[in-house]
């Protein structure tokens, strides 16, 4: 059977962390994450919606192990000026759905978020590309989550892939 | 010469549309894409970031012909109750980057996003995957972002890449 959904994935090792109240105006980003650069602190999911009154918030994930050299480097660079919150969860995984079959197929991600919602897991974040559908959840529904989005797009727990997309 | 980055691509045929105020409970986004699922109404990026207040936005992208269906799909869904706006934007271009090598090196997004800000280009938003990492810019960005971004991963133009990823 072709399956648009070839794998399944989850990685709870992660930390999210939100700067809020940014200017948004052209090198923030590139300030904020060339710091962390720099510090050869390596990030995972970075996520930017939308700036209201000037201001937008960065939220980023990056290993537990770097959390606290990834505050210090947020704290000692000098180029943005930080008036806004500095927010850290550590009770997150990433769950991911990725297959390529899932481009043009509308309703992919929407049977992800019921099978989450029908275990009554909430969406924290979500972020996406063509190829790959990450959610963060709270840790301990990492298991639950894995297993909903198995049976959902019939895959064998064992197809949870270690996939990159 | 190994090249991390192996493409650069844009899009801009695509607007944004946000909801801003929703109930950060289980179920609601699989409610609001179930609806443009069901509508045959095929969704390109979805950005969720971090709740404030038990309420939060999603913001995500279809295809600009498609913008009056997913709107009337939206005032006419009765599954969410809508208390806050609902905001689209249709001055987006996306513009990406993608490769494989990327994963484990730190400085790719750093690059990616100096290379933009070099130009005084403003990030609406942004959203990554292992592989990809996406931006929206203004329209009449895109062009300079795209020579921009070849130029800073040593790409030659024409290497723009249709990749999915
Ligand atoms: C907020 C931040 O992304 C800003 N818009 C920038 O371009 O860097
Ligand atoms: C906001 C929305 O994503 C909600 N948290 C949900 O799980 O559906």
């Amino acid at each position: 059977i072709y399956k648009p959904v070839a794998g399944v994935a989850s990685d709870s090792s992660q930390v999210r962390i939100l700067l809020s109240n940014l200017p948004d105006i052209p090198g923030t980003a590139a300030k904020l994450f060339g710091a962390l650069a720099q510090n050869n602190i390596s990030v995972d999911m970075i996520i930017q919606s939308l700036a209201r009154n000037g201001e937008n918030s960065i939220a980023f994930t990056v290993a537990e192990e770097d959390l606290n050299a990834t505050l210090e480097t947020i704290k000692n660079q000098k180029d943005i000026i930080l008036t806004g919150e500095i927010l850290t969860d550590n009770d997150i995984a990433k769950v991911s759905i990725v297959g390529a079959g899932m481009v043009d197929r509308p309703g992919i991600a929407a049977s992800m978020f019921r099978a989450l919602s029908e275990k009554n897991i909430n969406i924290k974040m979500i972020s996406t590309s063509e190829i790959k559908i990450s959610c963060l959840v709270e840790k301990n529904n990492a298991k639950d989550a894995i297993k909903a989005l198995c049976k959902e797009f019939g895959l064998e727990s064992s197809e949870e892939a270690v996939v990159k997309g």
